[in-house]
Formats: C-alpha cells, structure tokens, sequence
C-alpha cells in the first residue's frame, strides 16, 4: 500500500 | 472525498476558529487547556512531516498548513498575551509537579506522550521514523483531548464556547466515522485499522461530554457536569 493511499486523511 | 470527511473537516476547521475567536473576544483563556492544546501541536507536526515529501491534494496541504498555524497561534497566545488568564491549577493532571517539584508537563509526558510514543513502536504501518510519528500522531490525538475534558470536569462548567469548542472537536471526529464506513463500502482496499480502533476510542471519549451537553441545550439549562 503506498503512503499516499494510507495517508490520504488530515 | 465524501460529504461525512468534508463536514468533519470543516467542523474541524471551525473548531479553531470558534476558540480563537472566543480568546480574542474575551481576551482570556479560561477554561482552555493549554496541555490539549500543546498535544495537538505535537500531534500536527508529527502527522504532517509529510508536507516536505509527498502531496496529496492542494485541499490537504492547505488544511494541514491551516491546522498547524492556528493551533501554534492559539498555544503562543496562552503563553504569552493571555497567560494570565490561563488557570493552571484546573490543566493539572494527576502526578502532575510530583517529579521533584517541578516539570509541570510530567503528568502528560508520563500518562499520555510516552504510551502513545511506545504503542507507535509496537503498532505502525512501517517501521520508520516517518510511519512511527505518523501512527505515534494518530494516537496521540485519540487521548489529546483528555486535559481539555478533566480541565472541564474539575470546574463542573464551562463557558459557552469553549464548550462549542468541545462540540466541534468531538463531532468532526464522529463524522469521520460515517466517512470510514462510507470509504470501506465503495472503495475497493480501503483498510486501516489503526486509524479505525484509535478514532472510535478517540470517539468514545467525547460520549459524556456529549450526553451533558445535549441535555443542557434540550433543557435550555447550564452546562453541569454532575459529582
């Protein structure tokens, strides 16, 4: 899973 | 984006700006806890390191840089142009001052920041020191609001918009709830439990403050929290 995916909420 | 993160956000947003407001208004900060305050400026500065490596959407970068400045404003302005009015003996957590007579965060440093800090080396999505500050940010702003809610507890009050401030806060969290829920059934791999566990217990915690705030405005009463 790519850290944009993970992260994508504030 | 859906409708549920996109009101939670600007409920968030509006969080900040209703407590700002009230410190200016009244020129004081009363009944704000300056411990909760500092522990979301940890939590935002942990959580978005990533503004330097990766962009997601222009909305995030400008809600993130937002949620920094406006939570670094409101701490720099407890400390200095409203210190005064800063009641200190209702922020102090049990244990607090215990350590040797001083280090008045020690009671926030020993219950809060370390077991978060611990927890994040234990449960992570990647052991690195981005992904340990990310999930060490995720759980420490589960438990972030605990001073604001016993700061509360302590004066059995509160002031109108300190408590729209708590208000604010804790629905933005459980709008975020609705959006997982939204996310896990019309995205394909939408799974993560480590924001999921440490959001509802996040949740969890505003639920009494909820339940005597909804009474008080069902009844037209004061806000009173019994004991």
């Amino acid at each position: 899973k790519s850290l944009l995916e993970s992260h994508d909420e504030l | 984006m859906n409708i549920f993160r996109l009101s939670g956000d600007m409920l968030h947003l509006i969080s900040f700006l209703v407590l700002m407001y009230r410190m200016r208004g009244q020129r004081s900060c009363r009944g704000v806890s300056l411990k909760s305050q500092i522990l979301f400026l940890i939590v935002f500065c942990c959580r978005y390191l990533d503004l330097f490596f990766s962009f997601v959407s222009l909305y995030n970068t400008m809600m993130k840089i937002f949620f920094i400045s406006a939570t670094a404003t409101i701490v720099y302005w407890m400390l200095t142009k409203y210190r005064s009015s800063y009641d200190m003996d209702n922020d102090k957590l049990h244990g607090d001052g215990s350590f040797m007579g001083h280090l008045p965060p020690h009671g926030v440093l020993g219950y809060i920041i370390v077991p978060c800090f611990l927890l994040a080396l234990i449960w992570n999505e990647g052991f690195e020191a981005f992904e340990i500050l990310w999930a060490f940010s995720i759980y420490l702003e589960a438990v972030a609001i605990l001073p604001q809610l016993f700061m509360l507890q302590k004066t059995k009050e509160g002031e109108a918009f300190t408590l729209l401030y708590i208000f604010c806060v804790g629905a933005y969290r459980g709008l975020y709830i609705i959006n997982w829920i939204y996310r896990y059934f019309t995205e394909k791999h939408y799974w993560q439990p480590l924001v999921w566990v440490s959001g509802v217990v996040q949740t969890l915690l505003y639920a009494d403050f909820f339940y005597y705030y909804w009474i008080a405005l069902r009844d037209g009463a004061k806000f009173q929290l019994p004991g």
